[in-house]
């Protein structure tokens, strides 16, 4: 399962925390990892430390068939960690690349061909729109971060049907990787009865790590830095730590 | 400033939290209401113990002109508050209409004019795709949800370029209600800075009412029901309704 891309249409689910830190984790036990930031917003971009893509470079020069894999791909400040940054001209492809249709999908799966690294994670914007279903039609494996919520739970009756269709039109190698529990807070009962339900339907899809509610995950973007740079001794870190361990053992 | 989008690109920000509860707080004062949920996700419609919309009818057929206002809404279970309901069909939506460009805007304003309601309240999914967009290219106003963290702060800065683009290419009279901080814990230093910028940089366009983090908000919905009509006392349903009194008041 080499090109993971992490994604869930449902808003601020910690898709970007966690395609950022699993990959950090990664490139610290000596894995060499590209990270590609798929989403206009950037947000992945700035929290390994990079400027914003110029126009004609990034992810969009990726998509436009402009660049190759290797030009289009920086060096972070990170050992290891490589990325392809977003920036505003990516925000185009969400309204729909003039190449639609399979050719699109073709250009990412073909790009992402030439990738020598150990792993890819691709950082994919919510809603269901041209970047993030491309993304999916390209990647190997799908890992979706979720908050223990209702609305959660309505998301993924859709969800098993989405992934067949993306299966059957484009990707039928596509595998699901695991859920992950994101800003986990066991203290609530909501959050329990969530979480257990997840575990009778999912089983071992469910990762058994967890993330727990941790502002330090949400500081360190502000310096530009995965959370293991920035404080590697707090609940947030570690448990990306043993994410990524889990991660290793359960998605090759 | 009759129609009011509840927009930010970002994720789960509480902008499905929000558009449902402001609706249903100015209901129970007495106005009546018009929620449009034009967000696939049909967070909105589950929110007011709505089902989703089945194919050809609600906001997808809005949208495709097959429908005028009154034909696509639906009452709810509360009094005054009516609904454009979304469902399945409206996921098409996210990946371009057939009729790209000015005739789609004008399709959801020119239906818009049909309302005869003291407020329309759209519910906008996250990323900025066709159907955001053309929401914002339609409405009076735009109130914005959002965390205090750092990714909403980048996100603001190229807010007020978005914002002024969408006025000179579709909608010069569209002005900002407000910034409501929501899911706020003052607690955190990280929470606090940011508020503190907010205000130096917004000035009273930040609401003064925030919305607490409160597991109630994240309940209701799965009792099909806005908070003050599942619990009216804790202290999510008692922020919206003061928000519903301080948009009274500003937001004419
Ligand atoms: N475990 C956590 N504890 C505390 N804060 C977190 C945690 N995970 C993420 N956050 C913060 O919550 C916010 C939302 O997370 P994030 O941006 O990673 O979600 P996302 O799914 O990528 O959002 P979007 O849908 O907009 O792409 C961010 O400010 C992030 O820093
Ligand atoms: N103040 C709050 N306290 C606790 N939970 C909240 C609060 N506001 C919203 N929530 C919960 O947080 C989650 C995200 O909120 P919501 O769905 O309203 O955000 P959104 O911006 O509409 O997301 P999306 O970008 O996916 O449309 C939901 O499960 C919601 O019930
Ligand atoms: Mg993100
Ligand atoms: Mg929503």
């Amino acid at each position: 399962m080499k090109t993971v891309a992490v994604a869930n249409r449902k808003g601020g689910t910690g898709k970007t925390t966690t395609a950022v830190n699993l990959a950090a984790c990664l490139a610290a036990r000596g894995r060499s990892v590209l990270l590609i930031d798929a989403d206009p917003q950037a947000n992945a971009t700035v929290s390994v430390g990079l400027p914003l893509a110029a126009d004609g470079t990034g992810t969009a020069a990726l998509l436009a068939a402009d660049a190759d894999l290797a030009a289009a791909a920086a060096p972070t400040p990170f050992p290891r960690l490589a990325a392809v940054p977003a920036g505003p001209a990516l925000a185009a492809a969400e309204f729909g690349f003039e190449e639609r249709g399979d050719g699109w999908q073709r250009v990412l799966r073909d790009k992402l061909t030439q990738a020598r690294h150990d792993h890819v994670i691709i950082d994919t914007p919510p809603a269901m729109g041209f970047l993030a279903y491309n993304c999916l039609a390209a990647a190997d494996g799908l890992l979706v971060p979720l908050q223990c919520d209702y609305f959660s739970l309505e998301g993924l009756r859709e969800f098993a049907a989405n992934l067949a269709r993306i299966r059957q039109a484009h990707n039928p190698g596509l595998r699901l990787a695991g859920l992950l529990r994101t800003m986990h807070d066991p203290r609530t009962l909501l959050a329990r009865q969530v979480s257990e339900g997840l575990r009778r339907q999912f089983g071992s899809l469910l990762f058994e790590t967890s993330i727990p509610r941790n502002v330090r995950l949400a500081e360190a973007p502000s310096h530009g830095k995965p959370v293991i740079h920035f404080d590697r001794g707090c609940s947030g870190a570690r448990a990306y730590e043993a994410l990524a361990d889990e991660f290793e053992r359960k998605c090759r």
